[in-house]
């Protein structure tokens, strides 16, 4: 930890091994001490708080878009909304589904949730839990069903039953077998065709206790999707997510929000200051 | 691949003899920055590649063998020294039937794991049983019941129980009864900052007092793994680690990490999201895929 006094041999070795262990990983953590080091000999940074400033400063930059890029995109026209949302196995893609249904219920919207996850055990039935919580429709199929065909039946029972916004879970997959990505295009192309401009966001949830390999998921997912945003799930945890600052350098996508926690309500928008803030601490 | 780099690297070095100080250096910077990249704990790189350079200072530059594939060689075998290693299988109690304790993070793949063990153990004749103690998670209980239809192995369940240490005792009266030779206990995630949760899990090792309480751990995960496994062992006493989703590309240095930091076994690794991916942990394997 930068104790917040004077700097001193081993503050810039402090820094560096305060950013590695937030997972900032090797290539962004080199070039914020390089920068540090470089106000230092400037004199432009004279204590360890000016150190962390210097780093906050480098840290918004990289993740403050415009703003407007947590926000999520609607149908333009007939609709519905079609929000996808994709990611390896485990990270919290169902619970946010949940917490975003919920929270779209409370802004008005009438909300849809299709079971895409005809794979691993329980799966549907977890969902359908999750739907009575937030109170939306629900559509699922039987287990071993085509995911894209419960997507296309999906958006016809949200157009029969006066659903804007239909949110469709997918099975968790990594993003090295082949197969379980196409099937992942397929739902994707399906969706496309079906709703003029679908899907409107697609959401790839990564945990926030993941470390590396986080970039390797983002590279992969989004070559085969165009993933619109990314949710840092579990920032409840004590990891610091510090990979979304190489995330947006290397791919661009917007963190659009954060999961903090397993209850209905912990899911906000992402916030780049406080986010900032809060992984140097 | 890393020698190849490593004597890239060290070309500039062309002194006959040892492999000297300057040398091993160059190359430890080179690996610090695999290691780190590869999810291994920053404080641990540092430990590590300490005990790396003092073995490899001494050591003569062998004629046959370029000096990047010596000092890789000395990592890799520190490495897997450091990872365990000799095979580590599952523990048996001496008297009534043997109990497995599954804790770890949300989604780490404890409830899966779950099924896998039930899947090699009834297959070597130890009759186990499934029981259901996450009373928290949607579906929980259901996805348990359906992997044990799956693999057709009875798993125990109560939905109207919450107290999650009677959920258990109950379990073992039944494993008793029922003459099963395994109870394996799956838990619901939590994380290991949440004192009531730990707690929960506190009370139910007390309750009934498992042969072997293991840490199911995600792969993929970042810095985190040394505090997060600190937190599980500080409070339950681990008795070995499940790495799993080591089917993906994820690195593992959490496998270092977590044996480094808290010196526990690990016994197996997840290879995959049916009953049958389990595999038991291989150090050499292991130290190849950290250091690829
Ligand atoms: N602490 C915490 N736990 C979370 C959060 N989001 C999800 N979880 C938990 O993570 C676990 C996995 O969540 P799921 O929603 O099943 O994850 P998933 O991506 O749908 O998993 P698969 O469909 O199996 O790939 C559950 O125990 C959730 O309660 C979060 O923001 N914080
Ligand atoms: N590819 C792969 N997927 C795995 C492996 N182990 C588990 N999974 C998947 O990871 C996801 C989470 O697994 P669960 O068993 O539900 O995880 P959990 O720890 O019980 O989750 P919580 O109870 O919510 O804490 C599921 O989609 C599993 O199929 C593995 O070794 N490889
Ligand atoms: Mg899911
Ligand atoms: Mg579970």
């Amino acid at each position: 930890v930068l104790i917040r006094g004077g700097v001193d041999e081993g503050s810039l070795e402090r820094l560096e091994e305060l950013l590695l262990a937030s997972d900032f990983g090797v290539p962004v953590t080199m070039r914020l001490v390089d920068r540090v080091e470089d106000l230092s000999r400037q004199g432009k940074a004279r204590t360890e708080q000016d150190f962390l400033d210097a780093v906050e400063r480098e840290l918004l930059a990289v993740l403050r878009g415009d703003g407007k890029e947590t926000s999520l995109r609607f149908a333009a026209g007939e609709g519905p909304t079609v929000f996808l949302v994709v990611g390896v196995n485990g990270v919290g893609k169902t619970t946010t589904i949940g917490k975003l249904a919920h929270w779209l219920k409370h802004q008005g919207h009438r909300v849809l949730l299709a079971a895409g996850d005809t794979f691993r055990a329980g799966a549907i039935d977890q969902l359908r839990v999750w739907a009575e919580r937030a109170g939306a429709e629900f559509v699922g199929a039987q287990p071993g069903a085509d995911p894209a065909a419960v997507a296309f039946d999906a958006i016809d029972a949200a157009r029969a039953r006066g659903a804007d916004v239909v949110i469709i879970d997918t099975a968790g997959r990594l993003h090295t077998q082949g197969d379980l990505m196409a099937e992942l295009a397929k739902v994707h192309r399906v969706v496309a065709k079906k709703v003029e401009g679908a899907p409107h966001e697609t959401l790839l949830v990564l945990d926030a206790t993941t470390g590396q390999n986080a970039v390797s998921q983002v590279r992969i997912f989004s070559e085969m999707l165009q993933v619109t945003g990314l949710v840092l799930s579990k920032l409840d945890s004590t990891a610091k997510g510090g990979i979304v600052v190489a995330l947006k350098e290397q791919f661009g996508i917007p963190v659009k929000l954060v999961g903090t926690g397993e209850g209905i309500e912990e899911l906000a928008p992402f916030d780049a200051e406080q986010f900032a803030k809060e992984v140097l601490t | 691949e890393l020698s190849e780099k490593l004597d890239g690297v060290l070309s500039r070095f062309r002194q006959r003899g040892l492999l000297t100080e300057p040398m091993i250096r160059e190359g430890l910077r080179e690996i610090r920055r695999v290691l780190l990249e590869a999810d291994v704990h920053y404080q641990l790189t540092r430990h590590f590649l300490a005990k790396v350079e003092q073995r490899a200072l001494g050591e003569k530059v062998l004629k046959s063998v370029a000096p990047g594939q010596q000092i890789v060689k000395i990592v890799h075998d520190e490495l897997v020294s450091l990872l365990g290693e000799k095979r580590e299988g599952l523990k048996t109690a001496p008297v009534g039937p043997t109990v497995i304790l599954l804790a770890g993070l949300q989604g780490s793949g404890k409830t899966t794991t779950a099924a896998k063990l039930a899947k090699r153990l009834a297959r070597e004749g130890k009759s186990p049983l499934l029981a259901a103690l996450d009373v928290y998670r949607p579906a929980a209980i259901d996805q348990l019941e359906a992997l044990g239809r799956q693999i057709n192995v009875p798993v125990v369940a109560d939905r109207e129980e919450r107290d999650v240490a009677k959920l258990a005792v109950r379990a073992l009266e039944q494993a008793k009864a029922g003459r099963h030779r395994t109870l394996i206990l799956d838990t619901a995630g939590r994380l290991q900052i949440d004192e009531e949760l730990m707690d929960e899990l506190r009370r139910v090792k007390a309750a009934v007092q498992p042969t072997e309480v293991l840490l199911v751990v995600d792969a993929m995960i970042g810095q985190e793994a040394v505090r997060i496994a600190e937190g599980f062992h500080q409070a339950l006493g681990l008795t070995g680690v499940i790495l799993t989703k080591m089917d993906g590309d994820a690195r593992g240095g959490a496998a270092l990490s977590v044996r480094g930091a808290t010196g526990v076994p690990i016994k197996f690794i997840g290879i995959g999201e049916r009953p049958d991916g389990l595999d038991v942990f291989d150090p050499y394997r292991m130290a190849d895929r950290i250091l690829q």
